[in-house]
C-alpha cells in the first residue's frame, strides 16, 4: 500500500503546515 | 476558546484557497497556501494527501478540521 508509506514521512510536513497555520498571526496570543 | 480559535484558522485558510467558494478545494489550490505558508509546492501537496482522506482529489473543510484536530490530539497525547 504505498499510502502507508506516505503517511511516514508527511506526518512531519503536515505538523509543520499545521505549526505555521497556528502561528500565523490572525488575532490576539 | 483555543480550540475554536485554531478551527477559524484552519477556515481562513480554506478560504485562501477556495476563491470561488466552491466548498472544496482541488490540490493545485492548496498551492495559494504558498504566499501565506512556509511550504514548498511538494510538501503543500503531502499535505493535501494527507488531509484528503478519502483520496476523491478534493478537499472539503470537514477534512482539513479533522486533520487539524488529529494533528492536536497527537500533540497532546505526546
Amino acid at each position: 500500500d504505498p499510502s502507508m508509506k506516505a503517511g511516514a514521512t508527511s506526518e512531519g510536513v503536515l505538523a509543520n503546515f499545521f505549526n505555521s497555520l497556528l502561528s500565523k498571526k490572525t488575532g490576539s496570543p | 476558546d483555543g480550540e475554536l480559535d485554531m478551527l477559524g484558522k484552519a477556515h481562513e485558510f480554506f478560504q485562501i484557497c477556495d476563491i470561488e467558494h466552491k466548498g472544496f478545494i482541488y490540490r493545485n489550490e492548496m498551492q495559494r497556501l504558498r504566499g501565506e505558508l512556509p511550504l514548498s509546492p511538494e510538501e503543500l501537496e503531502k499535505v493535501f494527501d494527507s488531509l484528503d482522506a478519502d483520496g476523491n482529489g478534493s478537499l472539503t473543510p470537514e477534512e482539513f478540521t479533522t486533520g487539524l484536530n488529529q494533528f492536536l490530539l497527537g500533540k497532546k497525547g505526546s
